[in-house]
C-alpha cells in the first residue's frame, strides 16, 4: 500500500527559453514545499481528501500560480475564480464557480461538499454561503498582482484568451523585441516617439 | 490551474482543482475547474485533475473519460490518460493542457500535450518512520 499525492500547478507555454533561471528555481522550490507538506498529512494517516485539499490551498497561496492570489484576470480587469473537489470513496462532491472575494475557493468547494445537499454555488450566493461557514472573506484587491496584470494589457493589446502559463511568453516575446534609441537605451515598441 | 490528486492509507482516492481561469476571458465565464468529470474527477478507481484549455476539458468530458476508459475499455491509467491527453483533447476538444491522475494500485500518470506542466508527486514510504526516505519528484517540461 502507497500513500500518493501528485499536483500540478498548471500547463502551457513553458520552456526553458520562456523561463528564467531565478523562477525556475522559485516554482521548483515551490512545488517541493508543498508537495512536502502535503504528503506529511498521508503520513500521519490523514484522508486523501484532506491531503489534496490542503495541497490546492497552498498552491492558491502563491502567487506563482493562476489560482487564488495570483490568478489572471478577466477582459474587465477582474478576478473570478473557480473550485471543485470530490471524495472517490463516496462520489461526494463539491465546486464554486465566478467567486471573487473568498480567500482560498477549494476551502468553499469543500465546504459546499461537507454541508449542502448541492455540488455547484456560483458568484454571490457561493460568496455568502463561505461567510456563514467564517470562511476567510477578503476584498477583490487581495488577489491582483502586477504580472498578471501586465499579461492582461499583453493579451488585450493582442485581443486574445490566454492560458495561464501563456501570458508569461506573451510578456517575454515583448521584451525580445525591444529596440535601442540612438544612446543605446532601450525603446519599448509601445512607446510613441516622435 | 492548479491541482492535486491523492490516495491515502486506506486506499480512498480524492481529487482536488482550482483556477482564476483564462487570461482577458468573459465576465461570468465558467471553465472545466468546478465541472464534476470534465477538471476534476475521483471514484474508487482512479483520481484525476486537470489544467489547460478549459472548454476542450468540458466538450470531452475529461476527467470522467479518463475513468471510462479504464472501467469500460479496460486500459490502464498510463493508457487512458495518454489517450485523453494526447488524442482526444486535441482531436475532438481542439485545446490543450494535461492531467494528473493516480489509481487505486497508485500508479501515477502525469500526461500534458503543451510545451510544459508545473508537477509533481509525493510517495511516502510507510515502512519507514523517518519521513526524509520518502521520494519527491517535481518536474516543469517535456522529457523530465
Amino acid at each position: 500500500c502507497k500513500y500518493i499525492i501528485v499536483i500540478h500547478g498548471g500547463a502551457g507555454v513553458i520552456s526553458k527559453s520562456n523561463i528564467s533561471e531565478e523562477r525556475e528555481k522559485q516554482f521548483l522550490k515551490s512545488l517541493n514545499g508543498i508537495l512536502s507538506a502535503s504528503k506529511k498529512i498521508l503520513r500521519n494517516g490523514g484522508t486523501a481528501l484532506d491531503a489534496v485539499q490542503e495541497a490546492v490551498r497552498l498552491l492558491e497561496e502563491d502567487e506563482l500560480y493562476n489560482a487564488g492570489k495570483g490568478s489572471v484576470f478577466t477582459s474587465k480587469g477582474t478576478n473570478e475564480m473557480d473550485a471543485g473537489i470530490m471524495d472517490g470513496s463516496t462520489l461526494k462532491c463539491g465546486a464554486v464557480a465566478g467567486v471573487s472575494t473568498i480567500r482560498n475557493p477549494i476551502v468553499a468547494a469543500r465546504a459546499v461538499m461537507d454541508h449542502t445537499n448541492h455540488i455547484l454555488l456560483m458568484g454571490k450566493g457561493a460568496e455568502e454561503f463561505a461567510q456563514s461557514k467564517s470562511i476567510e472573506i477578503v476584498e477583490p484587491s487581495f488577489f491582483f498582482t502586477q504580472n498578471r496584470y501586465d499579461q492582461l494589457l499583453k493579451a488585450k493589446d493582442t485581443n486574445r484568451v490566454i492560458l495561464d502559463h501563456d501570458g508569461e511568453k506573451l510578456v517575454k516575446e515583448e521584451e525580445k523585441t525591444l529596440t535601442v534609441n540612438i544612446s543605446g537605451d532601450p525603446i519599448h515598441p509601445d512607446s510613441k516617439m516622435g | 490551474t492548479v491541482g492535486a490528486v491523492a490516495i491515502d492509507k486506506y486506499g480512498n482516492l480524492a481529487a482536488a482543482t482550482s483556477t482564476g481561469g483564462m487570461t482577458n476571458k468573459m465576465v461570468g465565464r465558467v471553465g472545466d475547474t468546478p465541472i464534476i468529470g470534465a477538471g476534476v474527477y475521483a471514484n474508487k478507481m482512479v483520481a484525476v485533475s486537470s489544467t489547460g484549455t478549459g472548454e476542450a476539458f468540458i466538450r470531452t468530458l475529461a476527467a470522467y473519460d479518463i475513468s471510462a476508459l479504464m472501467e469500460y475499455g479496460g486500459l490502464t491509467l498510463e493508457e487512458a490518460s495518454k489517450k485523453v491527453v494526447m488524442e482526444k483533447l486535441i482531436e475532438q476538444g481542439k485545446g490543450d493542457g494535461g492531467v494528473i491522475t493516480v489509481d487505486a494500485n497508485g500508479n501515477i500518470a502525469m500526461p500534458f500535450n503543451s510545451e510544459g506542466m508545473y508537477r509533481g508527486y509525493a510517495i511516502v514510504n510507510n515502512n519507514e518512520e523517518n519521513e526524509n526516505n520518502d521520494t519527491i519528484v517535481v518536474a516543469i517540461y517535456k522529457n523530465e
